[in-house]
């Protein structure tokens, strides 16, 4: 069931998800890594965690996923307690 | 788990530091002592409650940043978080007191649902990707009062602590979340909706995209709110481009994740006789735009767009439905055929002549994955 249309808003709010559950880190400075979508490759893990469908990009279902209340304890195992 | 960590001792310490102004104290602490039990019940730690010093899981409520490096966010979002067995920080449990916590409604966030399953990252336990599971991360209702431990939550709780060598008789269980591998599985529904199929079995549905091998597993509650679960039938109108949902002599119509207005409606509103208690099976049917509601041996035929019965009905379904001998439990309409669920068996029509194509199984649509 189609949510309204994906903004920048929800994309802003999808990686700072990512960021607080994922482990989505922003890369900076001049390095470019060819065919490597850092955000891309943490939005599949989290929907094959969800059980969504893997498409890699920001759909509805995903994005309201994403707004469901929820746990504060991120969803890599590790990284909150490595 | 996080790695294997876990308390090196079975009997542990909590602290209530401070209360959320939603509840009464005395509320907070049966939540608090509640959510510790549900652990308790099925392992050999024990909980005391100290009300000075440091204990084992201090337990607080708090707002936006609260000292631990990981702030809050305000209204909805993260809920609450809890941090894996060490000492110092390590199992202590902090609530998100921008949310409105409830005893036992399904206003706001019941604080024991949500204790119970920060206290599993007390204990030591990660997410489960198992959407029956406490330790799921999506919070969702359930009534505390009925609650018992998920045997996915209970398996791993046990694969660190092992199992209660004094537990209460006769112990409760959880039904496991639905496997869409059981062969033996009885669907209570099936339906389309737009352009995905929805299988539905005790409170949970499966989303099958057709561009997809994997169907989607999810709580019903968790997609509409307000739905009922264990529901009897299910149908996608498309001339009005709503789910129905049939359970007991009622029906929930969803528009998209809302429930439209005026529902839940009795069965009567759709032209069915008053003395029906249940619909066992509907589909929708796309070339004459008509509704057919499957009640035991019988079935009624609806009219979607002038809202009215039609005349005739109802009739015997092995009437219509050549073979159908054995209970109707689902039905649906895909690619112009129509599907017939018997138990764990589906029957493949052509509803023009009521030719029997094939007898296959759920696993032909629901894959096992």
């Amino acid at each position: 069931a189609p949510l309204s249309q994906i903004n920048q808003q929800d994309e802003s709010f999808a990686k700072n998800y990512l960021k607080t559950f994922f482990n989505l880190t922003e890369e900076s400075g001049p390095t470019v890594r060819r065919g490597f979508n850092p955000a891309a490759v943490k939005l599949m893990e989290m929907q094959r965690f969800f059980g969504l469908q893997i498409t890699g990009t920001l759909d509805t279902d995903t994005l309201a996923m994403m707004k469901k209340p929820r746990c504060g304890v991120s969803d890599q195992k590790v990284a909150r307690f490595s | 788990t996080f790695g294997g960590f876990k308390w090196e001792k079975n009997s542990l310490t909590y602290r209530i530091e401070n209360y959320t102004p939603d509840m009464s104290a005395a509320e907070v602490d049966d939540s608090i002592e509640r959510a510790l039990q549900v652990w308790a019940q099925v392992t050999p730690l024990r909980f005391t409650r100290i009300y000075n010093g440091i204990a084992d899981i201090m337990i607080s409520f708090s707002r936006q940043a609260h000292g631990d490096g990981y702030p809050f966010d305000g209204p909805g979002g993260t809920l609450a978080h809890a941090f894996a067995p060490s000492t110092g920080i390590g199992g202590d449990a902090h609530f998100d007191d921008d949310e409105d916590f409830t005893f036992s409604s399904n206003r706001g966030y019941v604080l024991f649902l949500v204790a119970a399953h920060e206290f599993g990252h007390s204990l030591g336990l990660s997410h489960s990707d198992d959407p029956g599971a406490l330790m799921y991360p999506i919070y969702s209702f359930s009534n505390p009062e009925t609650f018992v431990l998920p045997q996915d939550d209970v398996n791993g709780i046990q694969s660190l602590y092992g199992a209660n060598e004094d537990p209460v008789e006769p112990r409760p269980t959880a039904p496991p979340t639905p496997n869409a591998c059981d062969s033996t599985m009885t669907l209570d529904a099936v339906a389309t909706l737009r352009g995905e199929m929805l299988f539905f079995k005790d409170s949970f549905f499966w989303r099958s995209y057709p561009q997809s091998a994997t169907p989607q597993q999810t709580r019903i509650t968790n997609f509409w709110p307000n739905a009922p679960v264990n529901i009897d039938a299910a149908y996608e109108s498309q001339q009005s481009d709503r789910v129905l949902l049939f359970k007991g002599r009622q029906v929930w119509a969803f528009s998209g994740y809302d429930l439209v207005s005026g529902y839940p409606k009795p069965l009567s509103s759709l032209g069915l006789p008053k003395t029906t208690k249940k619909v066992d099976a509907a589909l929708y049917d796309v070339a004459s735009r008509k509704t057919l509601f499957f009640v035991g041996s019988n079935y009624y035929s609806y009219d979607e767009a002038k809202e009215t019965m039609d005349e005739g009905f109802p009739k015997r379904v092995d009437e219509t439905f050549s073979g159908m001998s054995g209970k109707v439990t689902a039905a649906f309409q895909y690619r112009g055929f129509t599907y017939v669920y018997s138990g764990p068996y589906m029957f493949e029509y052509s509803l023009r002549s009521g030719r029997l194509f094939r007898v296959l199984r759920n696993s032909y649509f629901l894959r096992c994955t």
